[in-house]
């Protein structure tokens, strides 16, 4: 996976365990 | 996998829990509407939209064990396609309207003060009409959504690992867990046999002019946002610039 796509804010809200709804 | 162990039945009840809940703007949209409001209005609204669909997706039993590759990809692919076809399940029965949300339904002349935007809002009442005449039922919107989640992408990557073919299968193999699902939906509506596979093949016609749908609002928010006519910023900038690069 590129630099690029792991700082995408959806690749952040997938990857962690937490609700992304609470998350943002 | 989770698709196979379980039932239509069970994966449908999945399904449903999954759906997000009602997502209100919660702002007051000023009147007369104007194109720069109602833009900012929708692109409001959609960004919040978002973040739940991706609480959404990660629910999709089997969704989380493909590979983070392929989660994002289908996401960034079909996200204005469930966007929209949410629209229509509000919608559904308040025929010449949309309702984007609880707090912001639109007639098409309120629409129409959004340039270019009357060709997608026609577009959407009708498709949305087609739905009325078929008496969609929510277990069958629910997995029709998320058969345009799982079918948005054939792209393979460059580099395709062991990793990635894996997850590859399990793809297919959870698509076809949705299929068994809306089969089984359909079935529940006591239709003959035939009328059961005519019903299947009219909601499964109506996914391509979704994505139709889909291209044409995706072409019409770049526009605006090259304009600049709407500031667009964090998840909703992303998803757009990423599906312009798909595109390109």
């Amino acid at each position: 996976t590129s630099l690029k796509e792991k700082h995408k804010i959806l690749h952040r809200l997938l990857q962690n365990s937490s609700s992304p709804v609470d998350l943002a | 996998g989770v698709s196979i162990a379980l039932s239509p039945e069970e994966l449908i009840a999945r399904i449903m829990d999954a759906e997000p809940p009602e997502i209100f703007l919660m702002k007051d949209v000023k009147k007369p509407f104007t194109e720069a409001n109602v833009m900012m209005s929708l692109t409001n609204l959609a960004d919040k939209e978002l973040v739940h669909m991706i609480s959404w997706a990660k629910k999709i039993p089997g969704f989380v064990e493909l590979s983070l590759f392929d989660q994002v990809h289908l996401l960034e692919c079909c996200w204005l396609e469930v966007l929209m076809l949410g629209l229509m399940w509000r919608s559904v029965n308040h025929p010449g309207k949309l309702i984007f949300s609880p707090d912001l339904c639109l007639s098409r002349d309120e629409g129409s003060c959004v340039q270019g935007f009357v060709e997608i809002f026609d577009m959407l009442l009708a498709a949305t009409s087609r739905f009325r005449e078929l008496k969609l039922q929510r277990e069958e919107y629910a997995c029709l959504k998320a058969m345009i989640l799982l079918n948005s992408n054939m792209c393979l990557s460059s580099s395709e690992g062991g990793e990635e073919l894996q997850s590859r299968s399990k793809l297919l193999c959870l698509l076809d867990s949705v299929t068994d699902a809306l089969v089984w939906a359909i079935s529940k509506t006591g239709l003959s046999f035939q009328q059961r596979s005519t019903r299947l093949a009219h909601l499964l016609m109506l996914l391509s002019h979704i994505r139709h749908l889909s291209n044409k609002g995706m072409d019409h928010l770049h526009c605006m946002k090259m304009k600049k006519m709407v500031p667009l910023y964090d998840l909703l900038l992303e998803m757009l610039d990423a599906h312009i690069m798909h595109g390109s």
